[in-house]
């Protein structure tokens, strides 16, 4: 454990909060997209599927998985039912489908063992870093973004971007590298980098994030 | 050969 890695996961977990805190405080998921969320759901429920085997890991990992789980599963019934009036379906049209094939293909490809948690694990590292574009593709629909829905985006792509530093610090000092994880990290960060350049040069200026 | 030690991160 290092510090980018623990940095990294605190972004994640706040992340989190501020996209309820976000809800409870606008009382909408408007801006939030709801194919986004479900797709993160589906990485954390097959990528965490060993903690139901892998107890001795540690209490940090196990209990991050599952709050992972629970809260977006959580996010999802709030956005699907008490939220759900604001829900756009007219603008969150993002085709999912293809994101779940070709995290599919790619994990049935390049898993590091042919059986199904690796597949799976596999699958869920690809899904991961593609699950933002519903997200960042309804942004560019809408134009501008709420500022709390901002620092959202701002926390979940940190997340990962946090974690090249910890696999590069890995690989120089403890000899453990990680090519899926790394490659598809590399490519969920880049991602979002034209989001950070905006949140950057008006959201931390205080100015209110729009498209130009 | 890569080094893969179990999946101990997030």
């Amino acid at each position: 454990m290092n510090l980018f890695r623990i940095l990294g996961d605190l972004s994640h977990l706040v992340s989190i909060f501020i996209l309820l805190q976000k809800m409870r405080s606008t009382r909408s998921c408007a801006g939030i997209s709801l194919r986004t969320q479900i797709l993160y759901l589906m990485v954390y429920c097959t990528r965490y599927l060993d903690i139901f085997w892998t107890f001795n890991a540690s209490l940090y990992n196990s209990s991050m998985k599952l709050v992972f789980i629970l809260s977006t599963a959580y996010t999802i019934y709030l956005m699907r039912t008490v939220y759900k009036t604001a829900l756009d379906p007219q603008i969150d049209t993002f085709a999912t489908y293809y994101l779940v094939g070709g995290a599919g293909l790619l994990a049935v490809l390049f898993p590091y063992k042919y059986t199904v948690y690796e597949v799976l694990w596999s699958f869920s590292i690809w899904l991961e870093s593609v699950a933002i574009l519903p997200q960042l593709f309804m942004l560019q629909r809408t134009g501008e973004a709420e500022t709390i829905t901002t620092h959202y985006l701002f926390a979940l792509g940190a997340y990962r971007a946090l974690y090249i530093p910890n696999w590069l610090y890995r690989w120089f000092l403890e000899g453990h590298f990680d090519p899926i994880a790394t490659v598809a990290g590399i490519i969920q960060t880049l991602l979002y980098s034209d989001f950070f350049y905006i949140y950057y040069t008006k959201v931390l200026k205080g100015k209110k994030f729009e498209l130009p | 050969e890569h080094v893969v030690r179990g999946h101990d991160e997030l």
